[in-house]
Parts: C-alpha cells; structure tokens; sequence
C-alpha cells in the first residue's frame, strides 16, 4: 500500500546540515499495524512526514498504492491524501477558532455525504474517543489530552486506507490510551484499516503486528513482537 | 514553600460551565518530589497553572512561601515567579522566532548575570539535556521530543527554588525521559529543588517522593509510592 524505495531527507540551516533520514527502504503492506520506534531526534516524524505525502524527500521515492508521487501537482497529492490517509500530528495541529465538534467535521467537507451522515459520523467519532461533553470546547478549553483525542477522531472520521499516527497517546493516561488503541485494533480488523505508528509508548507497541527500529535517520532492525 | 487551600477553578464558555477543580487543598514541602496524576481532562493542568501563579483560582487562596498571591500586581506576581519559580509546559510554549541556545537564555536576560556566566549556564543546560548539536536550530527546526527538552532546559537554567513540569515526559523515549529524570533527581539531591510533576508516565512516578492521585477536580488519594 506505501512504500519508500531509498529515502532522504536533509534538512538545511544557514550552515548547518542535518541528514534526517538516510536512504531508507520500508514497505508498508495493507492491513499491517506497523510500529516505528527509535530515539527522540531519530527520524521518526520525517518519516511519517514523507509517508504522509505532507512533504517530499531529497533523494529517493514514496510510491502510494504502487504509484509515484515525486512529481504530483499539489491538488493531486491533496486529493490522494483526503482518500486514502488519515494523519495524526505530534503537535495535533487542530484549527484553534474551530471547537472539537468542527475540527472533526472539517476533513467530511470535502467528501460526498449529507449532513445528516457527516454530524452522525463525528458524533460517532466523538463517542469513541470519549469526549461527547467537550464537543463545543475551542483547542484552548481542552486539556493536552483532550487536544489529542480530538486529532485521533479526525483521522479516523473519513474512514481512510491507511492512518499515520506520529505518537498517538503521548498525553495520554493509561485508560485513556488503552482506549484508543482498543479502537484503532477493531477499525484494523473490521475495515482493514491499515496503521503506522511513530511511538515510544509500550501500550501501543503492544498491538504492534511489526516493529520497525530507527536510529539516526537508519533503520536498525525489523520484525515482529518476538523477534525485537 | 507552597500551598493550595480550598481552591477551586470554574471554566464558563458561553452557557456551559465546567468544574476543574473543586475545593482542592494540597501542601508542597519544600524539597519533595511530587507527583500530580489522573486521567486525561481531571484538572492537573488547571492545577499546575494555579500553584504556578499563572491563572486565578475561582475560589480558595495560593501560598507561596506562606505569602498569599491573590491580591499581587501582577508585576510582583511576575517577579515572584521569576526568581522562585520553573514552569516546564505541556506544550512547550517556546518563542517560536528564538533558538533553542536563546530560548533557553531568555529567563536569565532578567537575573544579575554577567554575559559570559549566562552564556555557560546555557551550554550547561543544554549539555544537561542533551541538545548541543541543535542549540541554533529554532523550534520548527527541532523534533517534538527536542522542543520538549528545551523547555525542560529553560526551566531548570534559573535554578528556581521549585520547578512545576507538566507531562515533562509525554514525547520522550525511555532513555531521554531516564536522562531527564536523572537530572531533576540530582538538582534535587544537591539544590533542595522541590519539583511538582503532572504525569501519566510510570518512568517519572518511580522518582516520586509523594503521589496525589486527582479524579474530576477531587483529590482522591495520597500517599508514598507504597501506599498508592
Ligand atoms: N480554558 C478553558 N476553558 C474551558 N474549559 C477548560 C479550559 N481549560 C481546561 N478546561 C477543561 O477543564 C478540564 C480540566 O482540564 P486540564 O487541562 O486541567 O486537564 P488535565 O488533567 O491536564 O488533562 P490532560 O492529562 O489531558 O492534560 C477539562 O475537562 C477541560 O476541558
Ligand atoms: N525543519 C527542520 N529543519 C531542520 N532540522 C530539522 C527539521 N525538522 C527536523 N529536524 C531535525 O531532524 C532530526 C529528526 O527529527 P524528527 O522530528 O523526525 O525526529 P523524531 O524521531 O520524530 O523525534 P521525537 O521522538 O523527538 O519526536 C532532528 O535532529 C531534528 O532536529
Ligand atoms: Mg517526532
Ligand atoms: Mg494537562
């Protein structure tokens, strides 16, 4: 479903020179729940960035569903992503004039449904992140959890092929993550949504079906619950 | 050094109304490690920005050092922060034109330092938490973990008589959250730092010297690692 076939990513500051990612190869396939893991700074969110289509490599490609995606007009890569990605930012990124109920709601806008479907659909969202009394809470009413849930239920409202999940339950306590995590499970084995996570957190690790090891933009090692 | 009496702290938007915290009494000795925990959206945020003189309590006074805080100016209430006081965001807040080195400098711009010891507490903090390659990179420069390290750098660099970290740990891999820890214990083995944590993060609770467990804006317990 996604692959990246030796990937890049340098970053350029004034002088200084940073390799965020060294000619990486990762293949995603549909349905896996793969979990990416390394230390703070290792490449991670560029990664995740990368794959998301949110930005592009120096050198190397990204191939969605088997198709190039170097040289795509931005409308294009736009559409591709409202389709098929659902990404949950590290820093949330929520529309801060937008309460939860409209930030929800804002990706359905851009997809053929009726109102009706749409406000049943972010209810429903809301429902299952647990925040259905918050609903009309601006970012700045909403605790550093809250935020997040807000951000998850976006990703997962447009019912995607693929969820990018850059640290998914950072601020979030165990109850709340466990949560969460037991929702992204049942999405994966009902609709075969099919899941990257970028995380330290155990608690996600452990509904990992791949475990991926970064270090300083390399991946280290591969493999399965057992084997890592 | 610190103390909350019958505080509680009322949110309105438009018609709704929320409790965040309700009636709380809590009291910090100095030198404690203390750690604030509870589920997502309980009120330990809410309670952190009150202890940290950064918000007013709905009802109920704040302590500090036995003086009370209500009436201040908030020119004093400032000044009071300054010199006793670190505040260590759940999101940060990091001057988005300023890098990491001047980020971290900014609070020392207003002690009694001459150029060159404000400049090698800077390189100290920062070799404290393990930033010095990325000292001129500014925060969109910077990873969500690396952010959150300058944040924990500006705190600790004023050497503050009592330091207030929310979720200090959220986008830390274990070995990062371990170092960090590391370098809290040690300020507060050697400085007398008494430290306040809101966190969800077994690595920070193992470090505790007390635990209050928050549910709803009630406290619901507390109590020694062994008790809770
Ligand atoms: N400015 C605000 N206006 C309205 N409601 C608010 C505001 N700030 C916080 N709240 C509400 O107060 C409650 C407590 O929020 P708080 O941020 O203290 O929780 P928290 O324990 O820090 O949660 P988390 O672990 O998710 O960070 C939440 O239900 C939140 O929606
Ligand atoms: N826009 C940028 N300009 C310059 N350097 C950057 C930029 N974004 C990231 N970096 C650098 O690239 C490296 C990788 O960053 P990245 O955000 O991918 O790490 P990460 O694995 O997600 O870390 P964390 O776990 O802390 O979130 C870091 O050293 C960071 O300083
Ligand atoms: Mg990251
Ligand atoms: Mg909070």
């Amino acid at each position: 479903i996604l692959e990246a076939m030796e990937v890049s990513k340098d970053y350029t500051m004034g002088k200084t020179h940073v390799q965020a990612l060294k000619g990486l190869n990762l293949t995603i396939h549909s349905g896996e729940m793969v979990c990416i893991m390394g230390p703070s700074g290792s490449g991670k969110s560029t990664l995740l960035n990368l794959l998301g289509l949110l930005d592009t490599p120096s050198s190397g490609q990204i191939l969605l569903q088997g198709k190039a995606t170097q040289n795509l007009p931005y409308k294009e890569s736009a559409q591709m992503r409202s389709r098929f990605l659902g990404f949950i930012f590290q820093s949330f990124n929520l529309f801060p004039v937008l309460n939860a109920f409209e930030n929800i709601e804002y990706p359905l806008l851009f997809h053929p449904l009726t109102r009706k479907e749409r406000r049943d659909r972010v209810w429903g969202a809301l429902s299952d992140v647990q925040l259905r009394e918050v609903a009309l809470h601006r970012p700045d009413e909403l605790s550093g959890g809250q935020r997040q849930r807000v951000a998850i239920a976006r990703a997962l409202v447009t019912h995607p092929l693929l969820i990018l999940a850059d640290e998914p339950t950072a601020n979030l306590d165990s109850e709340s993550a466990e949560n969460i995590m037991t929702v992204m499970q049942r999405l994966n084995q009902s609709r075969k949504t099919t899941f990257v996570f970028s995380t330290h957190d155990p608690r996600v690790v452990h509904h990992a079906s791949r475990i991926v090891k970064i270090t300083d933009g390399v991946i280290q090692h591969e493999g399965t619950q057992a084997t890592v």
